[in-house]
């Protein structure tokens, strides 16, 4: 763990006022290494040692506290500090319905994360969401969130036209006539480079209007986080993220170059295939976790 | 990169991030960058692209590509390829383009729908089998994934079909249970046919990170992965993990994906691969 290797390079800190110089270099090389080896990306990781080598340059070495101990303490509270501090909660609406709108890469748990939503709204939020299923590319993709939608008595409206924005459209104004508070809109998975699906997502926001629109990443991916989260948020300012198949063994650091480089909170995590693994945002667990 | 650079201290770091952002991992970006420090001393005349490609192949041997030595060793028996990997990679969509290549080069294919769990799995293979022209096994949702891959494998013996691709849930390579599950598949599939699975592809998204690994290294400890498909790859990932996967466990890659499509296949080729990583 990073504790370890703090605690050899900087056993030479003790007695010394202050850590500085050539410590700094070695402490924080084994940072970056370590952040790299976490799936954060090569720019994220490189501003956040530069800004904790400046933090620690004009630190004292506390008394009694090992260097390294205090070390890691300047890295764990920045890293949770980046990643938002504390829990971002879902921006409900005053007059008419909720919506929310998921996007984001192929397979990375959006018509899973859409139902989950769906059982915690109704659930433990007592409230009475509706389902649009405007994924209207992928083979069953209907079928999949029908399936879930019918396991948790949450009505799914299904495509019209085979045309997604028509598709969402009518299933908002059909959650409307049913007083359902709550909408909550599933796409199709989709690359940021690809500019006829990219349009498809600016149209339904421009219309729609949502109030939340959820970037579902899933936590296991890699230097590509960036340029996908950057894309996506230029185009569609996108308000949360949604960080799924956190149950498995992955560090996670794309959470933080996602948080980097647009400033959208992770508001949720996917936990399992369950329905209801689904939980808000610990930042301090993120932090430990990506820190090894 | 440009050709006419010298190799200084500050191009190979630029080269380094590059390696990096494709997914490398910090180990194997350092050893391709000590690979090129040392071959630069003792080679001024190759251009330091053709320099930095050839490292990168280095990697890469010995691999080969999807195309499999086929018929002579099955006789009149089917070809089984077991299809494996954590959730959303692209499985299933990988098994319904194999299975179209496998038609088109004319060979009869059955398709096993073992994936009983994830809701509308087996309807989603159905669709692609349809497309693809193809014949499909399945079973009841929530049916022993063992018990249809033995159906499967069982109806494509008694008629004759030549490949048999299965289809298995997504699951993460830290859940024991679901790892045994996979074993169970495997070892039910060889009790029924000796030397089935001939194939096991261990299918990763190719946006995926260092994770990729540990999925290499517990898949193939439980149910002996033999190849790798690396998905997602029209976009901008370059799976640099492949690298690493192939260092440590000799895995070779044998297809990429390219696409949502049926068509959206192809062999891996370890040269466009490497060139492709600076692109
Ligand atoms: N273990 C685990 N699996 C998850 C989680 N979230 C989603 N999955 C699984 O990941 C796979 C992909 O989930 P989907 O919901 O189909 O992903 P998607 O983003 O809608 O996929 P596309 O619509 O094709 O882009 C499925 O097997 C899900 O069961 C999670 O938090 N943990
Ligand atoms: N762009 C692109 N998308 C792909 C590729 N391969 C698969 N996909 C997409 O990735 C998503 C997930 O594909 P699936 O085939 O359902 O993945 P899976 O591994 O079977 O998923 P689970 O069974 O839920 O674990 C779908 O939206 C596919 O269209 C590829 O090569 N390129
Ligand atoms: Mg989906
Ligand atoms: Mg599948």
């Amino acid at each position: 763990a990073l504790q370890e290797r703090f605690d050899g390079i900087l056993r030479s800190l003790k007695g010394q006022a202050k850590i500085s110089g050539s410590n700094i270099e070695d402490a924080t090389r084994e940072i970056r290494r370590a952040l790299l080896e976490a799936d954060v990306s090569v720019q994220v990781a490189r501003d956040f040692v530069a800004r904790v080598a400046e933090e620690a340059r004009g630190a004292e070495v506390l008394k009694g506290v090992l260097p390294g101990q205090q070390f890691v303490k300047i890295v764990h509270d920045q890293l949770v500090e980046l990643l938002g501090g504390q829990n971002a909660p879902l921006v409900l609406a005053t007059g008419g319905p909720t919506v929310i709108m998921m996007v984001g890469l192929q397979g990375s748990g959006k018509t899973t994360s859409a139902a989950k939503l769906a059982k915690l709204l109704k659930g433990k939020m007592g409230r009475r969401p509706f389902l649009v299923a405007a994924d209207i590319y992928r083979p069953a993709a209907v079928e999949q969130l029908a399936v879930l939608g019918r396991d948790l008595g949450v009505p799914v409206f299904r495509p019209v036209d085979n045309d997604a924005l028509k598709t969402a459209r009518l299933g908002l104004a059909e959650a409307q006539s049913g007083h359902f508070d709550t909408v909550i809109l599933d796409t199709a998975g989709r690359l940021h480079i690809d500019e006829g699906m990219m349009q498809e997502l600016e149209r339904i926001r421009a219309e729609l209007n949502p109030h939340e629109i959820l970037f579902v990443a899933d936590s296991m991916i890699g230097q590509d986080a960036v340029r996908a989260a950057r894309d996506f948020h230029q185009r569609l300012a996108f308000t949360g993220v949604v960080l799924t198949k956190l149950d498995g063994d992955t560090r996670g650091g794309a959470a933080m170059s996602i948080r980097a480089v647009t400033g959208a909170p992770v508001k949720f995590t996917g936990t399992g295939e369950k329905l209801d693994a689904l939980e808000p945002f610990h930042p301090e667990r993120l932090a430990q976790r990506i820190l090894g | 990169l440009g050709t006419g650079r010298r190799v200084d201290e500050a191009m190979l770091d630029e080269l380094e991030e590059i390696l990096l952002s494709a997914d490398l991992g910090v180990d194997t970006a350092e050893r391709v960058v000590s690979g090129l420090r040392e071959r630069v001393k003792h080679d001024a005349d190759t251009p330091l692209d053709r320099l930095i490609e050839e490292e990168v192949l280095a990697l890469l041997k010995p691999t080969s590509s999807g195309l499999v030595p086929q018929a002579e060793n099955f006789g009149d028996q089917p070809r089984v390829v077991l299809v494996v990997g954590v959730n959303g990679t692209g499985k299933t969509t990988t098994v319904a383009k194999l299975a179209a290549r496998e038609k088109r080069e004319g060979r009869r294919v059955m398709l096993v729908a073992a994936d009983t769990f994830r809701a509308a799995a087996v309807e989603q293979l159905e669709i692609w089998a349809g497309r693809a022209g193809v014949d499909l096994v399945k079973a009841a949702h929530g049916a022993d994934p063992a018990a249809v891959a033995f159906d499967g494998l069982n109806a494509a013996m008694a008629r004759g079909h030549q490949v048999v691709l299965v289809d298995t849930a997504g699951r993460l390579h830290n859940k024991k249970n679901l790892m045994s599950e996979l074993d169970k598949i495997t070892r039910v599939l060889s009790r029924r046919l000796p030397g089935a699975p001939h194939e096991v592809l261990l299918v990763l998204d190719g946006t995926t990170g260092q994770n990729a690994l540990s999925q290499a290294r517990i898949f193939t400890e439980a149910t002996g992965v033999t190849g790798l498909v690396l998905t997602k790859l029209d976009g901008t990932a370059r799976g640099g993990i492949a690298l690493a996967i192939h260092q440590e466990l000799g895995l070779p890659v044998r297809w990429i994906g390219v696409g949502e499509g049926l068509e959206d296949l192809e062999p891996f080729d370890p040269s466009l691969y490497a060139r492709a990583l600076f692109e």
